[in-house]
C-alpha cells in the first residue's frame, strides 16, 4: 500500500486519529488513548484493477474479461482497505465493569484498488 | 462503482477540511459503539480506582503464569476456549463487587454484568478474586456460595457452595465459570457471592483494602455464533 504524499492523486492511504480526549471519550475508554482510524482515498484507473487489489486472481480476471470484451460495460475501480488490523480496547462499559477485546478490522493498514 | 459514478469514499475528498474531520470522527465515533454493541456512550458514576484496576490486572496475568508453568500441565490448558477462529471477538470482563450488607460472620457481594453482553456473548471461563486479610495464624473456615435472584427477583437461589480452609494472607481463586454461564443463560445480569466466616472477621475482607484488593470477577466471553448451514 502507498501513503497519501501532498502530490499524488492515486489510491493511497490517508492518516486519521482520533483522540478519545479530544471527543470527551477519555473517562469511558482506559486505553489506547485515541483511534489511529486512518482511510482510503484517490483515484483507481481501470488500469490500476486489481493492484494491489482485493482477491486478485479472481477479480482481476474478471475484469479483465468484461475489459476485453465491452470496454463501455466497464465498471470503475474503487480505492479500499486492503489490509486492516484489530483495535484493542480497555474500557468501562455501562455498569462500570472494566472490558477487554479486540475490535477485528478497525485499523485500516494498506489500501489498494479493486 | 457503476462506470462514472464515484466510489463511496470519494465524495469525502470534495469536502472542506474541517467538515471532512467532522464526517471522519461521527464515523468513527459510530463505528466504535456498534462494535462494542454499546447505544450510546457510557455515562461512568463509578470509575474503579487506578489501584484497584492495575492490582486485579496484576492477579490476572500471575494467575496465567502460574497455570502455564504448572508441572505436567500444556500452557493454558485451563482456558479450553482460547483460541475460537479467526475474527470472532473476544471480551475479557473485570467486574468489581459492589457490597451490599455486611455482619461480623458474613457478607454479601454483588458482581453486575452489561445486558449487551450477557443477551451478545457466551462466557468461557470465569473466576472469582477474593483476598483475605486473615487476623490471626491458623486455620480459618469459610463458605462461598453462588446467588442468583429468582425471576421475581424477590429470593435468591443457591448456585453452587464451597468450603475452604484459610491459612495465610493473600488472594484466593474461585472458578465460578458455570454459575456466570447459567446467569447469562437465563438472561438475568448479576451474581451475588455470599462470604460466611466461622469467626468474626468477615468485614475485613472489604474493609481497608479498597484500592487494591478488591474483590473481582475475571471472565473470559465471546460474541455468541449463530449457527451456520454450509451448502456445496
Amino acid at each position: 500500500g502507498i501513503d497519501c504524499s501532498g502530490t499524488s492523486r492515486m489510491c493511497c492511504r490517508k492518516e486519521f486519529f482520533m483522540d478519545f480526549k479530544e471527543i470527551g471519550w477519555e473517562d469511558w475508554i482506559i486505553q489506547p488513548e485515541g483511534y489511529h482510524m486512518n482511510y482510503c482515498a484517490g483515484l483507481c484507473p481501470l488500469h490500476m484493477a486489481g493492484i494491489p487489489g482485493l482477491a486478485t486472481s479472481f477479480h482481476t480476471a474478471v475484469l479483465n474479461l468484461i475489459k476485453a470484451n465491452n470496454a463501455d460495460a466497464a465498471v470503475d475501480s474503487c480505492c479500499v482497505p486492503t489490509h486492516r488490523r484489530p483495535l484493542s480496547l480497555l474500557y468501562y462499559d455501562r455498569d462500570s465493569n472494566i472490558i477487554k477485546t479486540d475490535i477485528p478490522d478497525m485499523i485500516v493498514d494498506a489500501c489498494g484498488c479493486t | 462503482a457503476p462506470k462514472g459514478e464515484q466510489c463511496p469514499a470519494c465524495g469525502l475528498a470534495a469536502q472542506a477540511p474541517t467538515t471532512q474531520r467532522d464526517v471522519l470522527i461521527a464515523l468513527a465515533k459510530q463505528s466504535i459503539l456498534s462494535k462494542l454493541r454499546l447505544p450510546d456512550r457510557p455515562n461512568i458514576t463509578h470509575p474503579t480506582s487506578r489501584g484497584a484496576l492495575l492490582s486485579a490486572l496484576r492477579r490476572i496475568r500471575a494467575q496465567r503464569v502460574d497455570t502455564a508453568i504448572s508441572p505436567g500441565m500444556p500452557p493454558d490448558s485451563s482456558l479450553p476456549h482460547r483460541h475460537p477462529g479467526v475474527g470472532v471477538q473476544e471480551y475479557e470482563i473485570l467486574s468489581f463487587a459492589e457490597s451490599e450488607s455486611s455482619t461480623f460472620h458474613n457478607i454479601r457481594l454483588h458482581f453486575r454484568f452489561t445486558q449487551e453482553l450477557a443477551v451478545s456473548t457466551e462466557i468461557l471461563q470465569a473466576t472469582l478474586y477474593l483476598f483475605w486479610a486473615v487476623p490471626s495464624p491458623g486455620t480459618h473456615p469459610v463458605t462461598v456460595r453462588l446467588l442468583q435472584p429468582d425471576p421475581t427477583g424477590l429470593n435468591m437461589t443457591m448456585v453452587s457452595e464451597t468450603r475452604l480452609e484459610v491459612q495465610r494472607t493473600g488472594w484466593v481463586t474461585l472458578d465460578v465459570g458455570q454459575a456466570v454461564q447459567r446467569i447469562f443463560g437465563q438472561g438475568s445480569q448479576r451474581l451475588t457471592v455470599e462470604v460466611e466466616v466461622a469467626e468474626d472477621w468477615a468485614s475485613l475482607l472489604l474493609a481497608g483494602h479498597r484500592d487494591s484488593h478488591w474483590p473481582f470477577v475475571a471472565a473470559q466471553a465471546r460474541v455468541r455464533m449463530p449457527h451456520r448451514v454450509q451448502r456445496r
